[in-house]
């Protein structure tokens, strides 16, 4: 309590959402998140990339199951280059 | 399969490693064990030899680690970021790390070691993810048995494309994951689910929900761990929101995620007899409450009420299901109607008219 409203869950996914881009498909953000919303944006881009990599249908939107399946545990990946 | 970019591998296929520290979550012998079956899974399938050196550095070692651990790459806590592994190289290539916020186990509570420390190695010789969702490389974590785990032939292409195949005689193949239309698969059993359509077929099931125009692929483990693969029959009872599963002379009884009881118990316990080696379809008819179970050309019929096969069965399946000759794979029951699969085929017969009323291809369902 308080419940959790339906904003703060969109807020939490997209955080989760660019927290997942930025460590596994090189999201650049520089701290903002201007961009987040815009269909063209780099982060629908990344979203794209995520999508068709898993599997699901490419819509570049942050739809339920794009967010479950960013939920599950995976692999991580280095940071090879520094 | 797709192999790490650059293609980085090691110039030589004898390779060494070291366990520099253990998870409390895990007896040392059982990480060690872990450990070394995990690079077994690779050295079976390449020239490639991985030996233990107690001593001084080795082309890979091996960390339980948390949080920030100075490599850049920081851990995240529990769930999330498991483990993960440098590409082949001096330093720090090839090494392994794991994060000890998980719970690792030697079985399916927690996080599997052996599962993951495969998967990484993967990446400590050169792969990168792929995105086949039942190769060992696929980035996200899934319930696999670790007891029956035999390396996917999509991880094979990948290890060999970089090394070679193995010198024995005997040239290794492994699973491969099946395709939505892929017009050869035959279904082990098909169940309804709250719902929702289930499609088995060896260690996987795609999920269909009437909502959404894709199926979704899944294990059958990492919804039900201690259920087996390949289930040969399956059917659900919506009056006692159970789901049931049958292989061999054993069946499951489930609800929801939870495995009953008591289960798996033996087939013999609901009546049949010794003849019957395993169940080939089962479907549940909500008209009657009762349970049809085929078995070869034959069907018997059992009274979920009182809990005992009906008299006068055995009886022909051809007799009372005119039109269904062939052996029945799966069968499920929607809107009146009986889908029998046989094969790649599929038979819309009608409880009420007693007849098939269409033909069609068996994964017409998948949106094929």
């Amino acid at each position: 309590f308080p419940a959790v409203t339906e904003a703060n869950i969109m807020e939490r996914n997209m955080q989760l959402a660019e927290t997942y881009l930025k460590r596994y498909y090189d999201l650049e953000t520089d701290g903002k998140h201007f961009m987040r919303r815009t269909s063209s944006s780099p982060f629908s881009e990344k979203i794209r990339q995520m999508q068709e990599f898993f599997g699901l249908k490419v819509t570049g939107k942050l739809d339920s199951e794009t967010v479950r399946v960013m939920q599950q545990p995976r692999c991580g990946v280095p940071d090879v280059a520094s | 399969y797709s192999i790490t970019p650059g293609r980085p591998v090691w110039d030589n296929t004898d390779l060494t490693y070291r366990i520099l520290n253990y998870t409390p979550d895990m007896a040392q012998a059982d990480v060690d064990r872990a450990i070394e079956k995990a690079f077994k899974v690779w050295s079976d399938v390449t020239p490639l030899k991985f030996t233990r050196i107690y001593d001084g550095p080795s082309d890979i070692e091996i960390a339980f680690e948390t949080g920030d651990h100075g490599d850049n790459s920081p851990f995240d806590g529990p769930d999330g970021l498991l483990a993960h592994a440098f590409q082949p190289g001096k330093g720090i290539g090839g090494d392994t790390h794991f994060d000890d916020d998980e719970k690792w186990s030697k079985g399916t509570n927690g996080y599997n070691l052996f599962l993951v420390a495969a998967h990484e190695f993967g990446h400590s010789l050169g792969l990168s993810h792929s995105d086949d969702p039942g190769a060992l490389m696929f980035p996200n974590y899934s319930n696999d048995d670790p007891n029956t785990f035999h390396l996917p032939q999509d991880d094979i292409n990948a290890i060999q494309d970089l090394y070679g195949p193995t010198t024995n005689a005997v040239k290794p193949t492994g699973p491969t994951t099946p395709t939505i239309c892929d017009s050869k698969i035959i279904f082990d059993a098909i169940i309804t689910l709250r719902g929702e359509i289930m499609f088995f077929t060896d260690r996987f099931f795609w999920r269909k929900h009437p909502q959404t125009p894709q199926a979704e692929l899944n294990f059958i483990k990492s919804f039900w761990s201690s259920l087996p693969t390949g289930i040969e029959a399956a059917y659900e009872n919506p009056e006692t929101d159970q789901i049931l599963f049958f292989k061999g002379s054993k069946y499951w009884a489930l609800s929801g995620y939870e495995v009953l009881y008591g289960y798996p118990k033996s087939i013999y316990q609901l009546g049949f007899p010794k003849t019957v080696k395993k169940i080939d379809a089962a479907v549940y008819i909500e008209e009657t409450q009762k349970t049809y179970f085929f078995v070869g050309d034959k069907y018997w019929s059992y009274d979920e009420e009182r809990k005992v096969l009906d008299k006068d069965f055995p009886r022909e399946i051809a007799e009372d299901f005119p039109g269904i000759t062939q052996k029945v794979h799966a069968v499920f029951q929607k809107n009146g109607f009986l889908y029998f699969f046989s094969g790649q085929r599929q038979y819309e017969f009608s409880i009420t008219s007693k007849k098939v009323m269409r033909l069609m291809k068996n994964n017409s369902w998948l949106g094929c």
